[in-house]
């Protein structure tokens, strides 16, 4: 898994903002800006959390409003990939329907994202 | 993406990058391996520089003139007594055996450690993430806390210092002089490629007490097959003569060297498999076995050998651990050095979990939550009490002596100058 650590570091930081949604009873969005108010200016910290949140947050708010997981959501947005021959990867437990609908359907509704135009490297 | 792309962040970037490579401090004017700045291996790594403008002026060495003009070696010790004009550092050190600490070690010497705080959504707030930049810019380690070579008051309430704080407190003249050369991802068979980052001068410096704690990688790997990975007794045999013949050429004459066993840790899996992760906690839907899994399926995991369900493996991975440990023992009780005397300390995580209980505690809480592998700061200290009990019982010489001048050194130098 040439990304395990961009994967890890997607589904933890998903998680952390559905969590904090779920805490506070706030959407997503309200949750992505609380999440990236509470980090420091200092080394582009607090700028590069808004430059996440602007650039993934639309697709981000869709999927989770759609009730996604952190795997799923982390699997549409192609930050974890399921390598041919290799087991899926997933931290919580699968969806109650079948795991390729579920990633079917979040990928049909991020479909014609701009942010997915681009390779996930840039 | 990469913002060291950007031509006017290029030089600096460079400068980062080679300064982590190499474990040496970033900002180092004289290039004396001592530093004024915390983090990208400084102070926080070893003793701080007091003149950074003089690469003869750093913790550990033998003082210049007994110091009657300078603080040669940082310890917060110089100048003459103007009742007798005699040197302090002559007065209040000569003959007291000041000694340094110096630890050959990984990520757990490290102190490596991700804040629970930074993933807990039902715990966060502003001051969750005060912290982020001084721990990125050290690599996810907090060597200022750590076991070996900690210098900042216990962040967990723990009674117990140091070893570095316990030397200092036994030798005032010992302020300061503390390295942790410790390196995520560090084994038997990378040490190499930074052990010259150790910085002691032969002739010029004060003895050093160094310890050699590999204590997981050689026996840990992200592999879905570890076994093949692991360090074989010949391997580790071989390398670890090296580095001792390293340090022969290198230590004072008059040092210690100490190599610290590996642990059995099956512990992990047999205390935390069915607990909640964090990021578990609020939903009860992640448990550390989920945790593990997910991690060896992206091949990420730093210890796949004993994060793992199969028992067949944990025992495999603890069996060679031990193998590894008794090549330690061998070597400790056969091989001699002329700069250096060899001791072997067993990595006893039983011990420590035993005085844990008896206060109260639970096994489980002696881990890093986090990333469930590492040893936190209360065990960390744990075990530097162990170890200074044993090594204090045992081989006393190793420690030195009780400097009878330590209250007249805290009477005219205060902190001496503090960390």
């Amino acid at each position: 898994h040439a990304n395990g650590h961009v994967c890890v570091g997607c589904v933890v930081v998903l998680s952390v903002i559905e969590q904090l949604a779920q805490v506070h009873n706030a959407t997503a969005q309200a949750a992505m800006e609380r999440l990236c108010s509470y980090l420091p200016v200092k080394l582009f910290l607090k700028s590069t959390c808004y430059l996440v949140v602007r650039t993934f947050g639309p697709d981000i708010i869709k999927l989770l409003n759609a009730d996604m997981s952190a795997d799923v959501v982390c699997h549409a947005l192609e930050f974890c990939e399921q390598v041919p021959g290799q087991p899926l990867c997933h931290l919580y437990p699968l969806p109650k329907v079948a795991w390729k609908f579920t990633l079917e359907k979040a990928r049909e509704i991020v479909k014609g994202s701009p942010t997915l135009k681009y390779s996930r490297s840039s | 993406a990469d913002i060291c792309c950007l031509p006017f962040l290029a030089k600096i970037c460079q400068e980062i990058k080679s300064a982590i490579q190499n474990s040496v401090p970033f900002k180092d004017v004289d290039s004396d391996k001592y530093s004024v700045f915390p983090t990208l291996r400084g102070y926080h790594w070893r003793g701080r520089d007091c003149n950074d403008s003089d690469e003869m002026a750093y913790p550990g060495r033998r003082p210049d003139n007994w110091d009657a003009h300078q603080d040669s070696n940082c310890n917060g010790i110089w100048g003459v007594d103007p009742k007798d004009g005699i040197p302090y550092e002559k007065k209040f050190c000569e003959g007291s055996q000041p000694r340094g600490i110096i630890l050959l070690g990984d990520s757990a010497g490290a102190h490596f450690h991700i804040p629970p705080e930074w993933i807990t959504a039902s715990q966060m707030s502003l001051k969750s993430f005060f912290n982020l930049p001084t721990a990125l810019t050290n690599e996810l380690n907090w060597p200022q806390l750590s076991g070996a070579t900690g210098f900042l008051n216990s962040t967990s309430r723990m009674k117990e210092n140091s070893i570095y704080l316990r030397l200092r407190k036994r030798n005032r003249c010992n302020h300061r002089d503390y390295q942790n050369l410790s390196k995520n991802g560090a084994s038997s068979q990378n040490l190499e490629r930074f052990i010259e980052s150790l910085s002691r001068k032969e002739l010029l410096d004060h003895p050093a007490i160094v310890i050699y704690a590999m204590i997981g990688n050689d026996v840990c790997s992200r592999k879905i097959d570890p076994v093949p990975e692991m360090t074989t007794p010949e391997q580790f045999y071989s390398k670890v003569m090296e580095s001792l013949k390293f340090l022969n050429s290198h230590l004072p004459n008059g040092s210690h060297v100490i190599l610290y066993g590996l642990p059995d840790g099956a512990f992990l899996w047999d205390h935390l498999h069915d607990r909640y992760h964090p990021l578990g906690q609020l939903n009860e839907d992640v448990t550390y076995d989920q945790f593990y899994s997910f991690l060896s399926c992206l091949q990420i995991t730093p210890c796949h050998g004993w994060m793992s369900s199969n028992q067949t493996l944990r025992t495999l991975t603890s069996e060679r651990a031990e193998q590894l440990s008794n090549t330690l023992k061998k070597i400790a009780t056969s091989k001699k050095f002329t700069n250096f005397d060899l001791f072997y300390v067993a990595f006893d995580f039983q011990e420590i979990t035993k005085k844990w209980q008896k206060r109260g505690g639970q096994p489980w809480q002696l881990i890093e939550p986090v990333d469930g592998f590492h040893p936190n700061e209360i065990a960390l200290l744990l075990l530097a009490d162990g170890f200074w009990n044993k090594v204090q019982h045992q081989w006393p010489h190793i420690l030195g002596k009780e400097n009878p001048f330590n209250p007249q050194i805290e009477q005219v130098f205060g902190d001496q100058g503090g960390h």
